[in-house]
């Protein structure tokens, strides 16, 4: 996180704000929603609060504007700029100011209102732009579902350092943004993906591509976005071109969640933690605690004599959290350890870090 | 992989990138004609101090990484403030 230059903080924590105008793009209850949510995101980790006025001189004073609308800054039209805000201080200071030509939303589609307005909320509290990835206050927009929006732990860091805690035993945590050479990474689920390799980590995805040295970090939701984040298990399924994902109680769009039940398994099993699928036996391997499944993906029904203790045919690589087969071989993550196995062979024939793939 | 830029109008990306750096790393840009003092390039400055912000290879160069980003909606505020 960084502070603004020159640390301006507003001296009292009970501040003000005045909503100027509504965007056309939206129903007003819509922008009075996503408004007060975004200002519940500060509130709710700092000694903050809001209190909504028509008064003139509000702290904050949110307003939709076109192009140049007099403060030097104008806006430039649909995408690029969509808003800006102003630090800390009297008249325009904390102001925020929001593109009116940009599609607001309060979903998916175009810009969503609340992740904007939090972001340039971030501003109006003294906070600059952090050049942490995962953060809200990184510079460029990333959507996320407004609903599954926890204000990660770099932002609670920053504006805890300029206003303090909150009165509570416990104080609120967020996500941290996966670092790909940490030693201590661990995942949700891996699956191959036309050949690149795609780690699934909260409501991230770190993408490796063979022919690029560097691994990209992404929100799972900007390839995605109706997707949810915590992934359980993924698969592909390369005669179909699919990649099946797995999470407990997903929401995501008509006609799924399918339940994993008319797969075959037993009503007694709520969630699968890993799976990988071998394209030249057509049998897809289903990992769920110490046990796994086999599933012929053309018969499409679970094959007999399962499940079978992991141990018995895999070896001792306890629990899996994620796997895939490429090259051959399958490799199975149990926390930060890989093991390379041979199927030909049954036998595990390397064990290494999680993070190998990440050319650390 | 995408195209690179190569294929879109060289001045396309001088303009993105200038405007880019003068709007959100404060470069400032009076197009007077100017004799190079020692050899400082103050856009390619200011293009690595973008490049380091936003965790890319400091090239100094506006790579395709880097055009990516800086075609990527984003706050109007700058990243880096006097």
């Amino acid at each position: 996180y960084v502070f603004t230059p020159g640390n301006p903080k507003w001296k009292r924590n009970n501040l003000t704000y005045r909503i100027v105008n509504y965007t056309r793009k939206m129903r007003q209850t819509d922008v009075d929603e996503a408004i007060q949510k975004a200002l519940n995101v500060w509130s709710s980790v700092a000694p903050l609060t809001f209190q909504k006025t028509e008064d003139k001189d509000a702290d904050i004073v949110i307003s939709f504007a076109y192009r140049d609308h007099q403060d030097n800054s104008p806006f430039d039209g649909p995408n690029g700029q969509l808003a800006h805000a102003f630090q800390p201080g009297e008249g325009i200071g904390g102001d925020v100011h929001l593109d009116e030509e940009e599609a607001w939303s309060k979903d998916g589609r175009g810009y969503n209102l609340f992740i904007v307005l939090a972001h340039e909320l971030g501003h109006s509290l003294g906070l600059s732009h952090s050049d942490d990835p995962g953060a809200l206050m990184y510079p460029t927009y990333a959507y996320t579902d407004p609903n599954e929006f926890i204000l990660p732990q770099d932002d609670i860091d920053g504006i805890q350092a300029i206003y303090g805690q909150i009165n509570a035993a416990v104080q609120p945590t967020g996500p941290k943004t996966p670092q790909a050479c940490d030693p201590n990474l661990t995942f949700d689920a891996i699956t191959t993906l036309r050949g690149e390799l795609i780690f699934f980590k909260g409501r991230y995805m770190l993408r490796k591509h063979p022919e690029r040295a560097e691994t990209e970090l992404n929100f799972i939701s900007l390839f995605w976005p109706k997707l949810p984040s915590g992934i359980q298990a993924a698969y592909e399924n390369i005669e179909k071109d699919e990649v099946l994902l797995f999470k407990e109680d997903m929401t995501v769009p008509h006609g799924y969640p399918k339940p994993i039940h008319r797969l075959g398994f037993p009503k007694t099993v709520k969630r699968v933690n890993a799976a990988y699928s071998d394209e030249t036996t057509g049998k897809t391997y289903f990992f769920v605690a110490d046990r796994y499944w086999r599933y012929d993906e053309n018969k499409k029904s679970m094959d007999q004599g399962y499940p079978r203790k992991i141990v018995h045919d895999f070896g001792k690589i306890g629990r899996v959290d994620a796997a895939f087969q490429t090259d051959g071989y399958v490799y199975f993550f149990h926390g930060t350890t890989q093991f390379q196995f041979d199927p030909r062979s049954k036998r595990i024939v390397s064990q290494r870090k999680s993070i190998s793939w990440f050319n650390c | 992989f995408p195209l690179g830029p190569e294929e879109k109008d060289e001045g396309q990306t001088i303009n993105l990138v200038e405007t880019y750096l003068q709007n959100f790393y404060n470069l400032q840009i009076d197009h007077q004609p100017r004799v190079r003092h020692g050899g400082k390039n103050h856009l390619v400055e200011k293009l690595k101090e973008m490049q380091e912000f936003f965790g890319l290879e400091v090239t100094g160069k506006p790579d395709l990484e880097t055009l990516e980003i800086m075609n990527k909606p984003r706050c109007g505020v700058p990243d880096v403030q006097q």
